[in-house]
């Protein structure tokens, strides 16, 4: 099946987005 | 007990493996082979998707501001960060010795890259670790077949490209079976 792919920036970017808090 | 899965929140973004989150201490003043290490590490929690990997992450002391002693691990859900587990019996690690003030940095490169499915080696990940000691910093990441070389050349080359290390920062493998005989 398919992978779930994310580079370092995508996951930086998800750092301080609302429903991680 | 049976653990209750882990799963995505609503509208997060999930991984393509849940992990969990360990921690070790040698308890300072008793020599390590009198402890069982089984019983030194201690389970900090499991997520599913980016979301809850930085509820924790942005909780959790950085490894360098860590003393004494001390090791994070990051493995996949139901993988032990132990050599006795079946998932890493016939594997082995890549070993990075990082001098003080690096560890920090490489471990978050080295867990972002391992979350984010960067190494490309199929089901091979067990885990990764880094390793707080008084004069240096170790970190490692460990998959299931040692004897694999075209995997472990494969993680190789990955963690140079994402942990930016200086170009004379020697890179070890080691089997696990060899960590056994020689400690």
């Amino acid at each position: 099946g398919t992978r779930i792919i994310y580079d370092r920036k995508f996951l930086l970017d998800r750092r301080n987005s609302p429903i991680a808090q | 007990a049976k653990k209750k899965m882990v799963v995505p929140g609503p509208g997060e973004h999930p991984l393509q493996y849940n992990y969990t989150f360990w921690y070790s201490r040698r308890t300072p003043g008793r020599p390590a082979s009198t402890q069982s290490y089984e019983q030194n590490i201690k389970q900090i929690g499991g997520f599913a998707s980016v979301e809850q990997f930085w509820r924790f992450y942005s909780h959790m002391i950085r490894p360098g501001d860590l003393t004494g002693h001390s090791d994070f691990h990051l493995f996949k859900e139901g993988i032990k960060p132990m050599w006795e587990d079946d998932a890493n019996k016939m594997g082995g690690k890549w070993i990075i010795r990082l001098r003080k003030g690096l560890a920090s940095r490489c471990w978050e490169n080295l867990i972002l890259a391992m979350l984010g499915e960067q190494f490309m080696v199929g089901e091979e990940i067990c885990g990764a670790v880094v390793s707080v000691r008084f004069q240096e910093d170790i970190i490692s990441i460990w998959n299931k077949t040692a004897s694999d070389q075209a995997t472990s050349g494969r993680i190789r080359d990955t963690l140079r490209r994402v942990l930016n290390l200086p170009p004379n920062t020697i890179m070890e493998y080691k089997t696990h079976t060899d960590s056994i005989k020689r400690p």
